[in-house]
């Protein structure tokens, strides 16, 4: 499972 | 809203539309997992995924009689299948995740359609119908102000969440002039034949 980019909008 | 006005007949909520936020939501929140921004953000996710859920059962299982599925008659494969391709090709990272992030970006700017299609061929909708589709445009257009004020503070900027974001705006200004014209002034909303 590959981390994604840290995203913080809902 | 929605919780409420399908507990009434004749709902006229297209349940595609929500199936799609349902995806959208699953595959937007897979950085659950992953990582961890803050208790709001958490739960909140957790919200959103819950509820619409909640809702598609609520659409197709329990209230399945009362489902106007003879309007409702969007293809949805017209829109998964190019915002699949599109995530595939315009994405910040080729990774399963983002790849994932980006399609539910791409497809929230567009779920709407299925229940705008639906309004259009029944040429009215429920005023509290209208409501809930009144903020659910509103959520996303807020956040127009809110990339504006991130650019200019923190130096944070988006370009796919900004286009997706604009693309959904621009989606529903046609209805938010019906509802401005209409709704706020008593009316129900329906269309000219």
């Amino acid at each position: 499972f590959q981390k994604g980019l840290k995203h913080d909008e809902l | 809203l929605l919780f409420l006005r399908s507990w009434s007949t004749r709902a006229r909520i297209s349940g595609k539309s929500q199936l799609l936020f349902a995806l959208v939501f699953t595959t937007r929140y897979l950085d659950l997992f992953t990582s961890f921004i803050s208790l709001y953000n958490t739960s909140m996710k957790l919200i959103y995924i819950a509820c619409s859920y909640a809702t598609v059962y609520l659409i197709y299982m329990k209230f399945k009689a009362t489902y106007d599925g003879n309007h409702d008659t969007f293809r949805v494969e017209f829109l998964i299948v190019p915002v699949g391709g599109l995530s595939f090709l315009v994405n910040h990272d080729f990774s399963p995740l983002e790849i994932l992030w980006t399609f539910s970006i791409y497809l929230e700017s567009v779920a709407i359609l299925p229940q705008l299609f639906m309004i259009s061929k029944t040429g009215e909708a429920e005023t509290i119908t209208t409501h809930y589709l009144f903020f659910l445009g509103l959520y996303r257009a807020l956040y127009l102000v809110n990339w504006i004020w991130r650019y200019y503070f923190e130096g944070f900027f988006d370009l796919i969440a900004v286009v997706a974001g604009v693309v959904q705006t621009v989606l529903y200004c046609d209805f938010f002039y019906l509802y401005v014209t209409k709704v706020l002034k008593g009316k129900k909303l329906s269309l000219p034949a």
